[in-house]
């Protein structure tokens, strides 16, 4: 149990690593264990988070900006994604804080974990859509019902105006 | 393991049957602002055996029944059907395809199905234990959760997912 | 003191009942005073809000959308301010979860507050910016240091590519 | 009363010298993630009074000052100055121009000035007690928070703009 924990704490830590630096187009991140009390159950164990985006020097991850945070925060689940797939991950608007250029970068990471993951992502950013094999539409009726409709990329562009 | 498809009936904003057919790789969903994307996330939760109100947005569970407008009646049910491919076996059901089925009345009764077969809640939450939903469906504005959390609980969410 | 509270709070929930039908273009809200116990004193009261979005029922705040929250909260911060204005109000990302039917109504509602309120806007919205009589850009420099620039709305498309 | 001018030095990411000059109307901050546009909105609370480290996006005041970098040696001090019109008088100080300045060192030092006389920290907090900063200053992601609180709690928020 507690081995088994510290094997996948131990690849996702280096993965974790890895994707941050992809994700931040460079930058450095890590993961690391906490104790506290002196035994060895797992209870007393935590995970804390460094993150240091380019440019920038080690600093509390408090003061990382609305934008970073979404990003640290993908970065580690795509870490843990790639250490142990899930089937499927169902993503609702997490690049919402995202500037176009970290929004190419998100894509990027969602495309490389494609082969592994199957994910169904809300989003209202067209950059995230355009590695999208299927599109679904929905839009809200005058009854007050949900409404679906199966789109093409090149059909966006007059069906939902309301993308970024 | 992928999603095939998923069919909602009378849940939320989806008074119709609506169906969506998910292809391996990337599904996106995209609409207006209140148009129905969330729920869509909300109904692919219920229906693997989530019960935390708070993690569905709503406050009871009549909440989760179309309860119609100006112009069209309120439903009296609302269910929703998820259908995998199985045939890798990761869940631990019999078939290459598996059709996992929830559904609540008005009146409040409960009922749950796999592949036609009615179960129980447990039965549901047990055979999908495997697929991680508590870290693999991240809802609206939750997503730099995990930066919050105490290191303590940090670990415990990564526990699910060792 | 009670008497100037509930003064305050009947213009301000007339003002909100309003303003939400602006910012949504239909539907209907309100406040309503609660009470908890039978004293009269201020401690015991409470303030709820009903919201009901065009073409919907009446439900539970926890039921709206994400972008339906953030208009909601906007049109009761609007009410507030035209029944009390402050000299200045400052929004950071406050339109991040509208798309762009909603982007326009709320800049319509923050057209029509300027000359009450200063406002400072933090957004990635080009719809919002639209409306603003100063823009400025900020940057990070490779110093580690931010760097600002007065934008003028056309130098906006060349100096500013991250903007939805 | 409105906004003038904000000259920041040394806090968070504004290691040189930076103003901004406000008119009346709509001022927008624009800029790719991390570039320091909450920063700005950080400065403004503080040097307004704000003491709580949570609304300032920090751990303890030394976080507020420039840290450096590869290329840039941290700064000093963390200075922040807030150039307001008061011909109005809403700010209960006699001169049509009021410049609160905030000023930290990494020694830990405070000070406070009101027209470049030294002052107490209180002083500020009073002065500006009329400008409603509590909700009229909405933090990146805090929006909709009036919806989540409790009736009491909004009650609170309401008294103070009352
Ligand atoms: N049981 C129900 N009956 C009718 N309408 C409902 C029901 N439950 C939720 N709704 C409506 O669904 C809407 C919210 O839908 P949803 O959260 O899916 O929007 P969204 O497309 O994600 O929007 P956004 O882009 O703003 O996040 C609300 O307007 C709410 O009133
Ligand atoms: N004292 C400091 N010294 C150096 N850098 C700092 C300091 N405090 C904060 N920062 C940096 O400021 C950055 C955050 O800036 P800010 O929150 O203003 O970004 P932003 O422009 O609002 O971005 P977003 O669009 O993502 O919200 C972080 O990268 C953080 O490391
Ligand atoms: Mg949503
Ligand atoms: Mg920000």
């Amino acid at each position: 149990m507690r081995a088994n924990f510290e094997q996948t704490f131990g690849a996702v830590a280096r993965e974790f690593a890895l994707t941050f630096q992809i994700m931040f187009g460079g930058g450095s991140a890590s993961l690391e264990l906490t104790k506290t009390g002196d035994g060895g159950a797992l209870d007393d164990i935590g995970i804390e988070i460094n993150a240091r985006p380019p440019g920038k020097r080690q600093q509390n991850l408090a003061l990382l900006s609305g934008g970073e945070r979404s990003l640290t925060a993908a970065a580690l689940l795509f870490a843990i994604l790639k250490v142990k797939p899930t089937p499927f991950c169902v993503l609702d608007e997490v690049d919402a804080a995202l500037d176009e250029a970290n929004v190419a970068r998100f894509r990027a990471a969602l495309d490389d974990l494609r082969s592994t993951s199957q994910f169904v992502v809300v989003t209202h950013n067209r950059g995230t859509i355009e590695i999208a094999d299927s599109i679904y539409g929905v839009s809200m009726g005058d009854d007050s019902a949900s409404r679906v409709l199966s789109l093409r990329l090149d059909e966006l562009i007059t069906v939902a105006p309301h993308l970024r | 393991m992928h999603l095939k498809r998923l069919e909602i009936h009378g849940f939320k904003t989806f008074a119709s049957r609506t169906t969506f057919e998910f292809r391996p790789g990337v599904s996106a969903i995209v609409g207006p602002n209140g148009s129905g994307k969330s729920n869509v996330v909300d109904a692919i939760r219920w229906v693997l055996g989530e019960q935390s109100q708070a993690m569905l947005r709503s406050r009871k569970s009549e909440d989760l029944i179309f309860g119609g407008g100006s112009k069209r009646a309120a439903s009296g049910f609302a269910e929703v059907s998820l259908t995998i491919d199985n045939s890798d076996r990761t869940l631990p059901v019999a078939f290459d395809t598996v059709t996992i089925t929830r559904r609540v009345t008005r009146s409040g009764d409960h009922e749950y199905f796999i592949n036609r077969a009615k179960v129980r809640l447990r039965d549901i939450q047990e055979a999908t234990a495997t697929l991680g939903g508590s870290y693999t469906i991240i809802n609206q504005g939750l997503v730099d959760n995990v930066l919050d959390l105490r290191p303590e609980e940090r670990r415990r969410l990564f526990e699910d997912a060792a």
